[in-house]
């Protein structure tokens, strides 16, 4: 898989 | 206070629901490099508390600082606080500056 934007990562909890 | 201090609140998150309801994006490297609180959802132990809000930037969880933490590393960080049984809050030092301190 092509690497994720690592800028846009968002995690919710 | 003047540009160079930035305020801070701790704010302590009891866990009244079965999910702490933030989300968060940005860590060290990226152009947003401490964790910002970007959803709050209702329902969740964030919302039911009512001190934290969209925006604020997470200095510390815990007394933890998450200074130089990636995302994932901070984003564990926060899981791992609000799933210890030890405690039954969680402990957030937050800033309404958008700034690296």
């Amino acid at each position: 898989s092509p690497p994720k934007d690592y800028e846009d990562e968002v995690t919710f909890f | 206070p003047g540009l160079l201090e930035p305020t801070s609140t701790l704010v302590r998150v009891p866990k009244s629901a079965s999910t702490l309801g933030i989300a968060i994006e940005g860590g060290a490297n990226t152009r947003q490099p401490l964790p910002r609180i970007v959803t709050i959802q209702r329902g969740g132990s964030a919302h039911n508390c009512g001190q934290l809000k969209v925006g604020q930037i997470i200095l510390e969880v815990n007394g933890v600082s998450l200074r130089g933490r990636e995302h994932r590393d901070a984003a564990r960080l926060i899981a791992e606080a609000f799933k210890n049984k030890e405690r039954d809050y969680v402990d957030f030092l937050v800033t309404d500056f958008n700034v690296a301190l």
